[in-house]
């Protein structure tokens, strides 16, 4: 009976949904990036096109490392960057009906996971957190 | 009993070692602790004092966050200011013999949490990741 209620639990229960997400577009500089990252307080934040597909993600180490030079951090090389020459796009997703397990699976190497629809537009993002609150509910009935 | 197989473990079986942990010292500039953040990926690790007690942790968006001035990131700063002007003391530590469900709880709200022993000597990490593989594990019985 206590497993049933966990595998009953899907990512639509458990999502942060978009228009919470702090999140940057495609075409945006690295310095734009970067003060959305600094100013958010995240690590990583999802890189979504004009018409709101999910894209990839963009971490402050991707950014740092690349304008890293042999001497300093060459921060002046931010505004001639894009985004997408630099965003991870090799991540899994999720959708609204994966299940609690699937989600659990997947948060296991990723801090965050993106949820899209079936046509690839984003509808938000599931956290490590969401999970982790969820576990502790359960180990506590 | 599986609910017991649980409660059995203790941060021992779970914790990353202080050898394994990347770290910056008390008393280093943010242009070194900033580097060690970069080369070793992490969002944020640990600071020791010369006799390796934990002091607290230091993040790439609290270096960045401090020298953010009105027109650009002044990395030129990061040379000037210590590590102890910057990190973070206010934060929950364990101790090896604290036991799964209180790791449970303590890493909902953080993403990784240091381990001590009782004269406050850094002992290793206890880390999200480590909690989603047993939960994951545990749950595929
Ligand atoms: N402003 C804040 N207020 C309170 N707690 C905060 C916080 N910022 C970070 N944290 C805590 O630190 C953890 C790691 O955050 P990080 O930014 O590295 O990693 C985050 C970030 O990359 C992303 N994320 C979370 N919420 C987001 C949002 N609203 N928009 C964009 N990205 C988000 O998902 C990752 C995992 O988030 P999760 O919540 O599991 O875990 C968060 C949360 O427990
Ligand atoms: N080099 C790498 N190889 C493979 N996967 C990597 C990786 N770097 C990061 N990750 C993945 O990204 C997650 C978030 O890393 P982050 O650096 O924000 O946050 C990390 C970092 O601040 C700290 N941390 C983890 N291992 C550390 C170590 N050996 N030394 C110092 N700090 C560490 O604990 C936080 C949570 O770590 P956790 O393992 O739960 O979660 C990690 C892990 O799943």
């Amino acid at each position: 009976v206590e497993g049933k209620s966990l595998t009953e639990i899907t990512v639509e229960e458990l999502i942060i949904s978009s228009e919470k997400v702090a999140h940057v577009q495609l075409g945006n500089p690295l310095e734009h990036a970067l003060l959305v990252l600094v100013k958010s307080g995240y690590a990583a934040v999802p890189v979504l096109d004009a018409t709101y597909k999910f894209k990839g993600i963009i971490g402050k180490n991707a950014i740092l490392d690349r304008v890293l030079g042999l001497e300093r951090f060459e921060m002046e090389r931010l505004s001639d960057i894009k985004v997408d020459e630099v965003m991870n796009t090799d991540i899994p997703c999720l959708t609204k009906e994966d299940d609690f397990l699937t989600c659990l699976k997947t948060v296991i190497n990723h801090a965050f996971v993106c949820v899209v629809d079936h046509d690839g537009y984003f509808d938000g993002i599931l956290t490590r957190r969401a999970i982790l609150k969820q576990l502790n509910k359960y180990l506590h009935v």
